[in-house]
């Protein structure tokens, strides 16, 4: 499968509607300190189903919706969709393009969807179980992460070759 | 099961000693299990021996030279099982200058056939990219995205490169 | 004593704050006592707006903005309680070449007292230095310093500086 | 107090005696990673009484000792020697030079020194107590440290301020 396509709403900094294509090779993102590069990769650590509020640097759930600033209010909802290109069936679903999505609400829980049809975090997390983007691989590295992959310890380390095998 | 998560493990392990000693020329790595016999709860022992050095406990690398050894671990993943996308959060941010083209030369090889997002603030890293997402703040607080392709440039005006 | 502690305490308040609003221009942060009324046990908060944004939690700040949060908090503590020497290790690592900007002219004018050793790989910060101290590896595993004096060079000719 | 000069001999990667002078102002450290710049940090700190092994990226005290290379041996004892100008008489020593020396042998214990007397860690912990290089000063910021100053809890703060006052 191929990564196609990012759409961020609400999300953090993204208080505007945003969408990014994605080519194959090497994309690279650049920009000032604060501009917004990390709040991205935690974007999309979000709608693959993270659920730790510490790798999203949130303290809880309303802090990943945009807070507003000094001219505008803050939203109500935060909304991220990844689109994936599925021609060659890696993930089991009975498409060729595949999209999740993922929603917060300030008072509420996430909601999911995979194109469109509402699903649990439950299904999310199994869809993507041994494409390499499930949780404990290190297909995405925050910042800072770097340092922490050699802390681990040992039977920390044996997840990477479970997710792997 | 346990003959799979064996034979992953040797495959992981080959590759990361491999492209240690390429990041590292002239240097070694070792992995181990360190409890081959319990494959169920052993855990993952690495060490590295920088060229010259000696074989030393990971806490006492530089901070250039843990990113290095992660980069090598990662990389070694990457092609044993590879993943749809590759997303690196500013990995590069304590390599100096020598380093930084070793890893780039390692990317280079490494993301041929995948996906890869590389944040990044340095010039070099830049370099690898055939296209870049600039993200900015034009109104304060809030990110705007702009795209640009960085091929054509290249091949129609080398010398601007 | 509690006197003490407070008197310090507002000092240093006051310095952050104004050091922070120079890293920032146009941001604002605030220091404050958990528990004013307990002074032998009140823990310290900060909080930080960058320019244009909202007061923010310390965790949601970026790389080079805790760095540069992290910075002020030391420059307000040589500014009320001077050390007899400073050494920072690559504290830049985060930073855009903004920041590091920023960031020098606030050492330059922090420092004018005092003595600050600073290790970095950053081009930008390397001009605040009127000495350089090369660490290299002549012979692998074998740390050799050589010392540099920058000053005469740059006053004889200014143009190569 | 001004900072004079530093020697250090087998401690880490400096195998060989080298000796760093220091003059006011700004002084750059620079040089490939894993040459030895945040080494002679490490040297330092561990000559001011540094106790913890953590932050001297060591394991055991013999981490610090030089532990040979391809050609040479491991040595069997790290020195490093810090020497101010205590003219103003910041140092509660009477004498206008002081030269803090701090030993390390594989099979024993650190050795401290204040001119040539031998004394214990207390002495040197109670000679920089209120110089502003007491433990919990943030005069020194080891590698990877700048980050941790902020994650630090608001009651772990206050000793910044005890240490000031
Ligand atoms: N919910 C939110 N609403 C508004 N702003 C937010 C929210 N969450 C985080 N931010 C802001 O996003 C900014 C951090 O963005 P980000 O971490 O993406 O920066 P960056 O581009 O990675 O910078 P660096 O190069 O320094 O790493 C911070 O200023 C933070 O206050
Ligand atoms: N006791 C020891 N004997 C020999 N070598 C050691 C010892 N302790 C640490 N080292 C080596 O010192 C090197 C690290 O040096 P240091 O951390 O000073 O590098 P650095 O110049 O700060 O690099 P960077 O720019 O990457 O931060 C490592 O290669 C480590 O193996
Ligand atoms: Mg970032
Ligand atoms: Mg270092």
């Amino acid at each position: 499968m191929k990564l196609k396509s990012l759409r961020l709403f609400g999300f953090k900094t993204f208080a505007e509607q945003t969408t990014l294509e994605f080519e194959p090779g090497i994309t690279g993102i650049v920009g000032p300190n604060g501009s917004g590069k990390s709040n991205l990769v935690d974007a999309i650590r979000w709608v693959l189903g993270e659920q730790s509020a510490k790798s999203l640097r949130a303290g809880k759930t309303e802090d990943i919706i945009f807070a507003g600033n000094e001219k505008r209010k803050p939203l109500g909802m935060a909304e991220v969709a990844l689109t994936f290109d599925n021609a060659d069936g890696a993930l089991k679903v009975d498409a060729t393009e595949v999209q999740i999505t993922r929603r917060a609400y300030r008072a509420g829980e996430s909601e999911f969807f995979i194109n469109r049809q509402h699903v649990r975090l439950r299904d999310i997390i199994d869809l993507f179980m041994g494409t390499g983007l499930g949780p404990g691989s290190y297909s995405i590295v925050s910042q800072g992460q770097i340092d922490a992959i050699l802390s681990s310890k040992p039977t920390e380390r044996r997840s990477l070759f479970e997710e792997t095998a | 099961s346990q003959a799979a998560f064996n034979e992953t493990f040797d495959a992981v392990r080959l590759a990361f000693e491999d492209v240690y000693s390429r990041l590292f020329p002239g240097g070694q790595a070792k992995m181990w299990q360190t409890d081959p016999t319990n494959l169920s709860e052993t855990g993952i022992e690495i060490s590295a021996q920088p060229p010259g050095k000696k074989m030393m406990p990971l806490a006492t690398l530089s901070g250039g030279e843990r990113a290095m050894t992660a980069s090598a671990l990662i990389f070694a993943l990457v092609t044993v099982k590879p993943s749809p996308f590759y997303l690196l959060d500013e990995v590069d941010a304590a390599m100096d200058d020598a380093n930084v083209e070793r890893f780039s030369d390692m990317v280079r090889e490494v993301a041929s056939g995948a996906q890869l997002l590389l944040v990044t603030h340095n010039k070099k890293t830049m370099e690898l990219a055939a296209r870049m997402y600039g993200v900015t703040m034009a109104e304060p607080g809030i990110s705007s995205v702009v795209a640009a392709d960085l091929t054509p440039i290249r091949e129609r005006e080398p010398a601007l490169a």
